[in-house]
């Protein structure tokens, strides 16, 4: 009645999905994330052993295409984000010249930005 | 953490109902991931 | 299986400033519904990530990769 678990659901989880001691990965964690332009004297948090941090930038390279949904679809903020990262492999491996500096400039009026 | 533990617990039930439709097998790790993105969330 | 209406009634409280504030009964179902929908949504599309490597287990890697996007759906 309390939202909690029952004895036996309680018995159920520490069995099937309980992480522990004798697990290699004793805990997994969600890092919080923050902004370094406004918290510069934030004290970064050292990751507990065995404790699995996971990852957003891990597989970044793998970003550059939307990944198959069941049923929610993407969102406009994700196409943006994969759209981004699509322009970031296209530059990678770009030097001196930028592609997307000599696409735009030649649209820049003074006028505008003045 | 009771309350975790019970998000933990529900989370696996489903985590359970998806691997018993798709005949994949989820991690115990993976179900405790699904879990935290979850109660964070 | 899904998310109880107490739970996740206590979960919102651990966020509300006054603890006083009240849930409706809808409110918590569509909450539980939401949280249902995100927590099958990140199962498949890890199973969907391990298919793809042609994996029989979906481990941490594979929901890692499919985690970005699943975020900003959300």
């Amino acid at each position: 009645k309390d939202g909690l678990l029952s004895e036996e659901e309680f018995n159920l989880w520490n069995r099937l999905y309980r992480l522990g001691d004798s697990d290699t990965v004793k805990g997994v964690a969600l890092p919080r994330s923050h902004f370094l332009s406004l918290q510069e004297d934030r004290v970064a948090q050292e990751p507990t052993t065995g404790i699995h941090q996971l990852s957003l930038s891990e597989w970044s390279v793998w970003q550059d295409h939307p990944l198959p949904t069941h049923q929610v679809e993407h969102s406009d903020r994700c196409h943006h984000f994969i759209s981004i990262m699509q322009m970031i492999e296209g530059m990678r491996h770009e030097e001196d010249e930028c592609s997307y500096e000599l696409k735009i400039k030649p649209f820049l009026q003074m006028e505008d930005v003045y | 953490q009771r309350l975790k533990a019970a998000v933990h617990y529900t989370v696996g039930c489903l985590c359970q109902e998806v691997e018993l439709d798709k005949q994949v097998h989820l991690s115990k790790q993976t179900i405790a991931a699904i879990s935290e993105v979850t109660f964070r969330q | 299986s899904g998310f109880r209406k107490e739970l996740v009634s206590r979960l919102l409280h651990l966020h509300f400033r006054d603890p006083k504030t009240r849930v409706s009964g809808d409110a918590l179902q569509l909450m539980a519904e939401f949280l249902r929908i995100f927590v099958i949504e990140a199962a498949v599309r890890g199973v969907s990530q391990a298919q793809a490597e042609d994996l029989d287990v979906v481990d941490v890697d594979q929901l890692e990769k499919v985690l970005p996007q699943l975020l900003l759906d959300f």
